[in-house]
This record gives structure tokens, sequence and C-alpha cells, in this order.
């Protein structure tokens, strides 16, 4: 297993390209973000505005966490809050033309990082699974 | 980066011991269930039985499934169902004692292994991010 050759390839060869990216919108109740994280099976998603830039993240520790009460999960709260009250704003992002080797550090607390171009538009996720799956080709050589 | 050296480490080494895992009963609702994962933060967690042997995982996606009925999520449900009657049963086991390169396999496709000793008593768990911590060590190097 050689680091160099390990460490070699794109991020863009790595990623899940946007298209196949399951995300919210800015805008969206807590209750369809729940829904599309319930339908696509995914624990946390992107979240977009219009012109596909990056704008933080909801997961359904989040969603919980927000409709918490004191006594019970107060799920009609759902309807109420929408996603930018609640969505992580400081995400790391990742310049689809950098180093893998820089992800690499990132993807130690970050189940997935969000590539981005020059101009901040949104070109896809980079999950710990791929990198492993690259990884485990490596050391089985 | 010498595959060699990476692959060193023991289970035990990188392994999260189990008294610091947050896990659920047998018995448990998916209303406690989710109250768990809720406050611990984390999507997914294992379920073990009064002798501390594992029988499966619980997550928020699973429960959220099984309470998303044809018109709107059912939450009145969380009480009624009970995390056997839906947790994930067919989970990858990994002995304590066994190699790195095995559970590397694994951590491709599962975020978290768990980890049981000869008898079946369940140990602690094994995650992506203590393995890519690992990694990333020797990458650096
Ligand atoms: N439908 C499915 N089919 C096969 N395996 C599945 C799966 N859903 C989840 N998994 C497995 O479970 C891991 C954790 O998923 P989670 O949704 O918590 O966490 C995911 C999710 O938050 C996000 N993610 C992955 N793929 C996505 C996509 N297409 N759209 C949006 N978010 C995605 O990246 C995180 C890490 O993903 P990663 O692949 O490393 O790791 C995934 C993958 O190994
Ligand atoms: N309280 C916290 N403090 C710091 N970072 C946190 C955190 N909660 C989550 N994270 C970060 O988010 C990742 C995904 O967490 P998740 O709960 O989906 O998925 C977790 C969770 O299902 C399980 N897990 C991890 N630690 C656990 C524990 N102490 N008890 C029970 N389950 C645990 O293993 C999965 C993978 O964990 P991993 O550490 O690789 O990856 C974690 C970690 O990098």
């Amino acid at each position: 297993l050689q680091s160099g050759e390990f460490l070699e390839l794109n991020i863009k060869d790595l990623m899940i390209s946007s298209e196949r990216v399951a995300h919210v919108q800015i805008g969206n109740s807590l209750e369809h973000a729940l829904l599309v994280l319930t339908r696509s099976g995914y624990t946390a998603v992107p979240v977009l505005n219009a012109h596909f830039h990056l704008l933080g993240l909801i997961s359904t520790p989040i969603i919980m966490d927000a409709i918490l009460g004191l006594e019970r999960i107060e799920f009609e709260q759902l309807e109420q809050k929408r996603v930018e009250e609640v969505m992580n704003r400081s995400i790391p992002r990742v310049r689809i033309d950098s180093e893998l080797k820089s992800s690499l550090d990132l993807l130690v607390d970050h189940p997935f990082l969000c590539v981005e171009d020059a101009g901040g538009i949104f070109e896809g996720i980079l999950t710990r699974r791929s990198v492993l799956q690259h990884l485990n080709k490596h050391v089985r050589k």
C-alpha cells in the first residue's frame, strides 16, 4: 500500500455526482425534510438553494433535537419549522480540484464532504464509503 | 504508508469499549429508542439483551420507515411498536481477536461494526472514524 498511489485518484473520480445526491431546498419544512430522509434512507443530506449553492446540512438528529420538548417529542412542530432555522451551516466544503489528502483529514470527522466548483456550485459528495472502498483495493494488493 | 504497519493494530486498540457505547435493550419501545438516539445524537445503535448479547441494530431510518403511513408519519405508533419488531438482525459481527484486515472490508458497507468475544458477549464497536483516523496518521508520515 503506497500512500502516493492511494492519494493519486481525483476527488472527481471518487465522488457521487450531484444528480445522484438526495437533498432538500431552503424554505422546505422539517416535515418535508424528514420525508426526504426517510424515503431516501439517508441520515443526513445537503441543503441547497435554487441556484444550486450549498447552504448547509440537515440530519435526523438535528430534526429530532429541534422538536424534542420537555415532556415528549413535539411532532406537530415539524410543519411549523423550516430547514434554515436548524440546519448545520458550518460544514466543510471541498473544491473539486483539490487534493484527496486534505479530504482524508476531514473525513475523520465527517461521514461525507460536499464538493463545490470554483463558483460555489454544488458538484457532488465525497463519502467515507468510497474512500474506504478505494483504500481497501490498495490494501488487498 | 505500509499496509503491513497500518494493519498491525488490534481491533481492541481501535474500538470504542462497550461501557461507552449507547445502546437499547430488547423490549424497549420505538419511542424509547428514538429518545436514546436523539439524546445521544447517534443515528444507529446496537440492540442488546439482558445478558449483553448483541441481537441487532436500530436506527432512525428504520424507526421512521416503520411508522411511515400512506398519508403521513404515524408518530402514535412509536409507543405501540418494540425494537425487536423492526431492528436489523442481519448485522456483521467481529471477533475481538480477529484481524483488522477483514474489518476493513466490512467497514466499506457499515459505518460501525459490533465486536464480540468468543462467548458472544458484546465488547464494543469499531467505527469508520477510528479506522480513518488511524489511516490518516499513517498517510501523513
Ligand atoms: N441506500 C443505501 N444503499 C447502500 N448503502 C447505504 C444506503 N444508505 C446508507 N448506506 C450505507 O450506510 C452508510 C451511512 O449512511 P448515512 O445515511 O448515515 O450517511 C450518508 C448520507 O448522509 C450521505 N449520503 C451518501 N449517499 C448519498 C446520496 N446519494 N445522497 C445524499 N446523501 C448521501 O453520506 C453519508 C455517508 O455515506 P456512505 O456511503 O459513506 O455510508 C453509508 C452506506 O455505507
Ligand atoms: N457525539 C458525537 N461526537 C463526535 N462526533 C460525532 C458524534 N456523533 C456523531 N459523530 C460523527 O458523525 C459520524 C456519524 O455518526 P452516526 O451517529 O451517523 O453513526 C455512528 C453511530 O451509529 C455509531 N456510534 C459511534 N459512536 C457510538 C457510541 N459511542 N455509541 C453508540 N453508537 C456509536 O457508529 C457510527 C459511526 O461513528 P463514527 O464515529 O465513525 O462517525 C460519526 C462521527 O464522525
